[in-house]
């Protein structure tokens, strides 16, 4: 992985390839585990960086919910490799290694994204068909059962922010929902995705404020001063910035994730979703300071 | 492969709430097959459309009689993935000669 080229972007083929050689290189720290599969059979890999213990406390990151956002995936690449190399070295996540487990979801709808390299480079959904539409596919931020059904989610197949017939209808999204419970012990659950540059904590689907508000406010305020410290990137944070129901970490922080947080990636302003690979790096190295904050606050602050 | 051609992403800052509720109930008219890439949020807080080629004078005209100004932030979307698609061909063939 030391080879792998992180400035471009890469078929769904070679993000498989990238986390078994991390996985290869680094069996200590590094295992691939697989949640479930997508609607069409791919593999939801999950990457599990931990040195040890059974059931620690963990954090959890994924990239790519929305297929079309590929700065995230790209990101999550920069990530998985990030940690690996300052494992040992940076006292900040060493700290959080050596007591929690960090889980990576890197591209968390595989189908979606090979359509995006394949036929349509602007689809954001599952693939799955819905019955009595020609319209395909369901929105999987949409897809939670967190105010499911309620407004900023759209009941027709054909809107891109389609909820889709029943919460968790999706397997995409399903297989993280079984895999949280079943671990049991997550403590930080974060879902990137890209663009506009904002920080939001729960609830997404209701103005009533989280019993946390306050402490999530504050830390997503340091998180975002971090993360602005080597390009200037200034972002936005709250909760309810935009409605939208069935979102993911609606669910989370309902499932008693305190630390439950979307991050929305740099706009430069020209190019929206087709963010140049230039921008990849910078992109994944300033949103690394920011998960950071947002890491150790956990590792910290236990619950 | 679905192509893009000629459509373009408007970006629209509400600069009120009138504003802000018109271009809102953009999401809601199904005519002019929008995509939003950045939802309606707050007042002064840029909004990005992408337009299909088809659409795109209708929705002009449309916000044109509403007052509400616009500006273009893509103007030819295909010519950018275009340009996407050389760059990650040209990445590839290097890697592979460096190989």
């Amino acid at each position: 992985t030391d080879s792998f080229d992180y400035s471009r972007y890469h078929p769904l083929s070679e993000i498989y390839s990238f986390q078994d050689m991390l996985v290869a290189e680094n069996p200590n720290l590094v295992s691939k585990i697989v949640i479930g599969q997508s609607y069409q059979g791919r593999p939801l890999n999950v990457l599990k960086f931990s040195t040890g213990g059974t059931n620690r406390p963990a954090i959890w990151i994924d990239t790519g919910i929305h297929s079309r956002e590929w700065v995230t995936q790209a990101s999550g690449i920069w990530f998985a490799k990030k940690i690996v190399k300052d494992y040992g070295s940076d006292p900040a996540l060493t700290a959080i290694l050596n007591n929690m487990d960090i889980f990576l979801e890197i591209a968390t709808n595989p189908d979606g994204y090979h359509y995006t390299h394949t036929s349509n480079r602007m689809w954001r959904k599952t693939r799955k068909p819905n019955p009595g539409s020609s319209c395909v596919g369901v929105d999987p931020n949409r897809n939670w059962d967190a105010g499911f059904g309620g407004p900023g989610a759209s009941s027709s197949p054909c809107s891109e922010t389609y909820r889709g017939p029943s919460a968790h209808s999706e397997s995409e999204v399903k297989s993280i929902v079984d895999f949280v419970k079943s671990h049991g012990n997550f403590k930080a659950f974060i879902s990137i995705h890209s663009y506009s540059q904002m920080l939001m904590y729960p609830y997404g689907y209701t103005r009533t404020p989280v019993k946390d508000q306050a402490e999530l406010h504050q830390l997503a305020r340091r998180a975002i001063t971090d993360l602005a410290s080597p390009y200037g990137t200034r972002y936005r944070y709250g909760s309810i910035i935009y409605q939208a129901s069935g979102g993911a970490i609606d669910w989370t922080y309902n499932q008693g994730i305190k630390y439950s947080y979307t991050f929305e990636l740099r706009d430069t302003g020209l190019y929206g979703f087709i963010l140049p690979a230039s921008q990849i790096v910078p992109t994944a190295s300033e949103t690394w300071l920011g998960l950071k904050v947002i890491m150790n606050h956990a590792l910290r602050n236990p619950y | 492969k679905e192509t893009f051609e000629g459509h373009q992403v408007i970006r629209i800052v509400p600069k009120n709430e009138i504003e802000l509720a018109l271009i809102k109930s953009l999401e809601d008219m199904a005519e002019f097959e929008l995509d939003f890439w950045r939802g309606v949020t707050d007042v002064f807080s840029p909004v990005d459309v992408r337009v299909p080629v088809h659409t795109l004078q209708s929705l002009k005209s449309h916000l044109e009689n509403l007052d509400i100004k616009f500006s273009t932030m893509i103007e030819n979307l295909q010519a950018l993935l275009d340009e996407e698609l050389e760059e990650m061909d040209a990445a590839v063939h290097e890697a592979e000669l460096r190989s």
